[in-house]
This record gives C-alpha cells, sequence and structure tokens, in this order.
C-alpha cells in the first residue's frame, strides 16, 4: 500500500467522521441527502460481499466492516432518529436515486471482469459509487446556507477520490504496472463530478466567506 | 487476474 491509498483511505474515514460528527454533536442532518447515505449503503454492501470469502488483510476488513456499519448508521440517525430525522431536508433531496440503480446495473452487466454474482456486483458498486454523490450535489446547490461541516464532509468525500487516482497512477508507474480499466474509468468520473464543488470551495475559503454554489 | 488485484482497494 502507498501513501497515496493510505490518505485516500483517511480522508475517507475522516469525511464519514466529519458527517457522523456534525449527525450526532448537533443532532441535525441538514444539508445531507438521504438518498447518496442510502446509495452509499448499496455500494458498501455489493463491494465487501467478498468480505467472508476472501481475506486481504486486517486493515482491509477492518475498514469495510466500519464502512459499512458507519453508513447504516448514518441512514439510521436521518430516518429514525427523532430529533435528528425532523431537520431532513425531504422537500429539497429530490434527486430520482432509483434511476441511477438500474442504469449502473445494466452497465455492470454488460461491462465487467468476470461473468459472476460477485464480480458483476462488485462492478455495479463502481458504477454506482462514482455517481452516488450526485443527489448530494443537487441538495447543496438548492441550499441557500451550506454550514462547514456539511461543506467539509464533501471536501473531503472528494479528496478521498482525488488521492486514489494518485494512488493509481503511483501504483501503475512504480508498483505493479497492472491496468485496472473499471475502477479507473469510474474513479475519474467520479473525481470529475466534484470539479465544481471545489471550485467553489476553494474559491469560499480563499473568500473566508461562506460557501455557496450558484444554482 | 485484473479484478482480484483491483480488490485489495476499498
Amino acid at each position: 500500500m502507498n501513501l497515496f491509498r493510505l490518505a485516500g483511505d483517511m480522508t475517507h474515514l475522516f469525511s464519514i467522521i466529519v458527517l457522523l460528527l456534525k449527525i450526532h454533536a448537533t443532532k441535525s442532518c441538514s444539508g445531507i441527502s438521504l438518498k447518496t447515505q442510502e446509495l452509499y449503503v448499496i455500494v458498501f454492501l455489493t463491494r465487501y460481499l467478498d468480505l467472508f470469502t476472501r481475506f486481504v488483510s486486517l486493515y482491509n476488513t477492518v475498514m469495510k466492516i466500519v464502512f459499512i456499519g458507519t453508513s447504516f448508521a448514518i441512514v439510521w440517525y436521518m430516518r429514525y432518529h427523532k430529533v435528528v430525522k425532523q431537520t431532513y431536508n425531504k422537500d429539497e433531496d429530490t434527486f430520482k436515486h432509483y434511476f441511477l440503480l438500474l442504469p449502473c446495473f445494466v452497465l455492470a452487466l454488460l461491462l465487467h471482469n468476470e461473468f459472476t454474482t460477485m464480480d458483476v456486483l462488485w462492478t455495479f458498486s463502481l458504477y454506482l459509487e462514482a455517481v452516488a454523490i450526485l443527489p448530494q450535489l443537487v441538495l447543496l446547490q438548492q441550499s441557500r446556507n451550506i454550514d462547514n461541516l456539511t461543506g467539509n464532509y464533501v471536501f473531503f468525500l472528494g479528496a478521498y477520490r482525488g488521492l486514489y487516482v494518485l494512488n493509481w497512477i503511483y501504483r501503475y508507474f512504480l508498483q505493479d504496472h497492472r491496468a485496472r480499466w473499471i475502477p479507473w474509468i469510474s474513479g475519474l468520473v467520479q473525481t470529475a463530478l466534484y470539479a465544481d464543488f471545489f471550485y467553489y470551495y476553494i474559491l469560499s475559503w480563499k473568500k473566508h466567506e461562506k460557501l455557496k454554489l450558484p444554482a | 487476474t485484473e479484478t482480484q488485484a483491483a480488490k485489495d482497494e476499498l
């Protein structure tokens, strides 16, 4: 494992901690898209099916369990916690997330490495993760007031993807010289989706102003 | 395979 990969995983973990902290400490999930969070539950469940069939390392196993557990915890908070659920911007979280599932699944059926249940679902999880942030970005665009924790959450989530791209470059040229087209292309698409957000995030940070995305 | 190699990532 190289430093970019580790840094990527840590920013991913950190983004989740920031989100859980926001929800737990402020008892509010305003500005957070439940649809994106539900998609992440599906992403982790379909990607980590090999949790009990293939051991990579203790690090991988622990991280997989943490990602599955925290994604469930976030969805639970937003749906069932009696205070938190009242802060959910249901009317603004309008993205039809179910429409992302079918195209990703069809694409995974068409483009994969091995035609096995596990491999197709693993591929599906990569395609779905690439677009899972869309409901969140749409919600941010509709929000007048983006609080710092929400902005930071999305920032760290985007940073994780950017670091994974650097990890792939490093791996390809300096470690194993293997092409991994499916994770690469979906990862690049995913990173590109953050470009606009990053632009306004950095702009607001430079100007010491509150983050606001143009409609 | 490509798949096996890529699956050590999260």
